[in-house]
């Protein structure tokens, strides 16, 4: 699973990964 | 809480002590925002409950790319809406702490 780290300038880290398909409402 | 389209989740287990927790947002109904964001990933990040606020991490959201500047709002509610349950729940299991 890819895995996107992203650090904010003000020093916060935003980890980003899939959301499991299970916990993505219907459409 | 309001069903704002954006879903904000503890990513760990709340012990109560830390004041900084580890949250999961990700979008659910993209159709509630005014922009739809460029990624549907769930982002994690860290929340202060003492020092930051739910507004200040929305709007670094929207400067690292993740949502637009018109959704800033939605994003700092439901950001908003749970850690208010957070601290609610904590108050409940151990009254004048938090």
């Amino acid at each position: 699973i890819a895995v996107t780290q992203v650090v904010h300038s003000a020093g916060r880290r935003f980890i980003v990964s899939p959301v499991p398909e299970s916990r993505l409402k219907d459409q | 809480a309001e069903d704002t389209g954006v879903r904000v989740e503890l990513a760990e287990e709340d012990n109560g002590r830390k004041s900084s927790i580890a949250l999961r947002l990700w979008v659910e109904d993209a159709k509630k925002l005014k922009v739809k964001p460029k990624d549907n990933g769930a982002i994690e990040f860290t929340f202060d409950l003492e020092k930051e606020t739910p507004e200040d991490v929305a709007q670094e959201m929207v400067e690292s790319g993740f949502f637009h500047e018109n959704d800033v709002k939605i994003v700092g509610k439901s950001i908003r809406d749970r850690v208010a349950l957070i601290q609610w729940r904590r108050e409940r299991i151990c009254p004048g702490h938090g």
